[in-house]
């Protein structure tokens, strides 16, 4: 089982490649 | 070519990275772009997966003993926290003026700091774990040095006891390590060592044997303490050469496949 802080370091990577597509799409519209 | 020398840090920043090195790229070729939508819901996901890091990220800290680890990684930390307190602000600008060109700087910021602070903690955490499969090496080092001192049949019963989980250990570890390795040179490496430490076992195990009843027969003592000294040399080579290959972590392009 992956460790608590790699469990919690995905999470801030998921939150974090969705809030830039959320820039992104502005961006490129 | 792969970046990042884990599969599960690869699997975690890999697509991160991509996005931001594309949104660094599209706010240098059109800074002036259209008006922003509102963040706030994004960066509030974001800064709450930040908060849960972070406090993961000093329970991990507080309960080990690596000085290292508890060294390395606040830093880390403090870079992830101060560049989600970017995007709050950027969010917050944003919100007063859509167009404004600090707020997307800080939002560049805010994203790239994210990425390096989660790479710096993970990179952290990671040579943590790999010294950690490093002093199982060692402990088995350890028995390999004292296998002079086995002169007796119960000694070897003894020694054989002590020695046989520890290398089982190091075994499982080190070949869990390899399979989350992406370089394959590395990986190949390892096999190669881990194999040859398999195979040796047994060779020492007997080599033991030879010495003990050579020397209880006063009969090719030399010869048989110099063939268990050659396997007992052999072998720690090949577990420093372990530990040498699990602290690689730089690429040599020439070495991909």
């Amino acid at each position: 089982d992956a460790h608590e802080m790699v469990k919690n370091a995905r999470l801030l990577a998921q939150a974090t490649s969705q809030l830039v597509t959320a820039i992104r799409g502005q961006a490129e519209s | 070519m792969p970046v990042f020398h884990t599969k599960t840090i690869e699997s975690i920043l890999e697509p991160v990275a991509q996005q931001v090195s594309m949104l660094v790229i599209l706010h240098e070729e059109a800074e002036d772009g259209n008006a922003m939508p509102d963040l706030a819901q994004p960066v509030r996901t974001v800064k709450i997966a930040v908060d849960n890091l972070v406090k993961v990220g000093y329970e991990t800290i507080n309960s080990s003993d690596d000085q290292i680890l508890k060294q390395d990684m606040p830093p880390a930390l403090r870079r992830v926290d101060e560049s989600s307190l970017l995007l709050l602000q950027a969010s917050d600008m944003l919100r007063a003026d859509p167009y404004s060109g600090p707020a997307r700087k800080k939002l560049i910021e805010g994203s790239r700091g994210i990425l390096q602070g989660t790479s710096s903690l993970l990179l952290t955490f990671d040579e943590s774990e790999v010294r950690k499969i490093i002093r199982t090496c060692k402990n088995v080092l350890e028995y390999l040095a004292i296998t002079e001192v086995v002169e007796r049949m119960e000694d070897l019963v003894t020694y054989v006891k002590n020695l046989s989980p520890v290398i089982t250990k190091m075994m499982k570890e080190v070949d869990n390590r390899k399979e989350e390795l992406t370089h394959i040179v590395h990986r190949d490496m390892l096999k190669r060592s881990l194999d040859q430490v398999k195979n040796l076992t047994p060779v020492l195990i007997s080599g033991i044997k030879i010495f003990i009843t050579a020397k209880a027969n006063n009969l090719g003592f030399n010869e048989a303490q110099n063939n268990r000294d050659y396997v007992v040399r052999k072998m720690s080579d090949e577990i420093h050469e372990i530990i040498r290959v699990l602290l690689l972590t730089t690429y040599d392009e020439d070495e991909w496949d």
